[in-house]
């Protein structure tokens, strides 16, 4: 392998995409193709090293913006010194790690016909991205065979068994060390064991890491755009589609979500918006409306714009979880054991809400679930997933009378952590008495 | 088209870091053992038998599509960083 003197001196690195493949010439890509290919790209480098990639949210107009590597689909001159050349020819580039603005910054040609599994008439987007991450955090091209940082490209990979070849994950190691409890390498092959190096000076953040996260007990839980987003104090955790976490450590709320107040520690709920995927969080008596990662200028405004008052009239002063149910497009709004529900394609962006006749109802017509839930959210086939404290239970879509639900661990099947050691079976919330079994209990 | 073909290969060969860029300055022109000398290196890099000369092989490897980064990062790949940094912080 060959390194190019220069690494990244953090390992928590951040991605994000300044444009996509133009449909015209990559016509069987979409953007969340785009970005799932990109993820499991990083992740063969993830899968063997302590890097960490975590998807940021950007407006792709702003060109500083985007973090570590940014990743764009550009044409012949792009104004970088690497003018592509038409389909064929040269691919894509990506420049070495370093405090430079275009450091880790990642160009693929969109004259290619870029590809998921395509034949032979196109370009696998996996492979190449792969090698161009390569070089983004370190690596030059090897000569060695089979190697990934091979400077031709190599034809299609399966990205779901991809894994790196020796040569690259001894060069990736070399720079940044091996994954701690990960593919610890080489015990089965006759090279000599390389020394980590040295460990790295890193921004250090307030980190309340595993144990908060394994202990459950978020404030809010929010489906946003397919990833799941689990508030804490003034930290998220952030999961993706096919359920893998972007990262074991959490987010600063303020570092990503910008526009709250300063201080913020708590967020009440929080739920994307059918109409116009606009992101609302709930804090106490006010609520944000979000244009992506950043707060909508006319914000916070009053709860009381909702029009939520309870069965005996009082005006609702927080919300305790919200979310639209997949099953009819509604938004469900609750509250000290009543909820709402609102039909937000009749709403102004401004402007008094009024919730639909009949409500508030009792949070318990949701049968089988705790009626002072900490969250919810419309999940997979739209079944809904309400969660409080470390469990959650799925209501089937369109179901709200389906008497025992079996709760399951929302630390180890959404977070990543060990399953608790065997103890009671997990009760049904509204009926402590019966007891339930799941596979571990 | 033959030397078509091989100014075509110098190119690429400069582009990729195996010969130096011909500098117009200077008049600088590639010797015959440079260009043998930088062909070879190609061909061991791509897994070709080092013949040193431009045959059916090599042109091959040369036109198959690739990442636009050099294989051998020399002098002038730096300048070219330097350059652009001075630039950007004009």
């Amino acid at each position: 392998y060959a390194l190019s003197g220069l690494k990244w001196q953090k390992m928590d690195l951040t991605w994000s995409i300044h444009s996509y493949p133009s449909p015209s010439h990559s016509p069987n890509l979409n953007k969340e193709l785009v970005e799932t290919i990109l993820y499991y790209a990083f992740k063969a480098w993830s899968d063997v090293s302590p890097l960490t990639f975590q998807k940021q949210m950007t407006n792709s107009r702003d060109s500083k913006a985007g973090g570590d590597i940014r990743v764009s689909f550009a044409q012949m001159l792009h104004e970088d010194g690497y003018p592509f050349d038409g389909r064929g020819g040269t691919l894509a580039h990506a420049f070495f790690p370093g405090l430079d603005e275009v450091s880790g910054d990642t160009h693929f040609d969109n004259d290619e016909m870029w590809s998921f599994r395509g034949d032979s008439s196109s370009t696998d987007l996996f492979t190449v991205a792969v090698h161009e991450f390569g070089h983004a955090l370190g690596l030059s091209h090897s000569s060695s065979d089979p190697s990934i940082m091979r400077p031709y490209y190599q034809g299609p990979a399966d990205m779901n068994d991809f894994q790196l070849a020796l040569d690259d994950r001894v060069a990736i190691q070399q720079l940044y060390g091996v994954k701690e409890g990960g593919q610890g390498d080489d015990a089965d092959h006759d090279i000599p064991r390389l020394p980590s190096p040295p460990p790295t000076k890193t921004t250090q953040h307030s980190e309340p890491s595993f144990p908060e996260r394994c202990q459950g007990g978020f404030d809010a839980v929010a489906n946003i755009r397919g990833e799941v987003f689990f508030f804490k104090g003034e930290h998220f955790w952030r999961v993706n589609q096919k359920r893998s976490l972007w990262s074991l450590n959490p987010t600063l709320i303020k570092n990503f979500w910008i526009g709250l107040p300063p201080g913020t520690n708590k967020i009440d709920a929080v739920y994307e918006r059918k109409s116009d995927s606009r992101i609302i969080f709930f804090i106490g008596s006010q609520y944000w409306v979000f244009i992506d990662n950043k707060a909508m200028g006319d914000y916070p405004r009053p709860l009381s714009e909702w029009g939520m008052r309870t069965k005996s009239g009082v005006p609702v002063d927080r919300v305790d979880a919200a979310f639209i149910w997949a099953h009819n497009g509604k938004t469900y709004l609750f509250s000290g054991g009543e909820f709402w529900r609102f039909d937000e394609s009749k709403a102004n962006e401004l402007g008094t809400r009024h919730p639909d006749q009949g409500y508030p109802r009792d949070s318990s017509l949701w049968e089988g679930v705790p009626p002072d839930m900490d969250d919810v959210i419309s999940w997979e086939q739209g079944d809904a997933y309400f969660f409080k404290d470390n469990q959650y239970w799925v209501l089937k879509s369109g179901g709200l009378n389906q008497d025992i639900i079996t709760p399951k661990s929302t630390a180890v099947e959404w977070l990543w952590c060990p399953a608790p050691p065997m103890t009671s079976a997990p009760t049904n919330p509204q009926n402590p008495k019966e007891c339930s079994c799941d596979v571990r209990g | 088209g033959e030397s078509d073909q091989y100014s075509r290969a110098l190119d690429w060969l400069s582009r990729y870091g195996y010969l130096p860029p011909a500098d117009p300055r200077t008049s600088q022109l590639q010797t015959k053992e440079g260009i043998e000398k930088a062909i070879r290196i190609m061909q061991r890099f791509g897994g070709l038998q080092e013949t040193g000369v431009l045959d059916n092989k090599t042109l091959k490897l040369m036109s198959t599509p690739r990442c636009s980064l050099p294989d051998i990062i020399g002098s002038d790949e730096m300048l070219k960083r330097k350059r652009r940094r001075r630039r950007r912080k004009r």
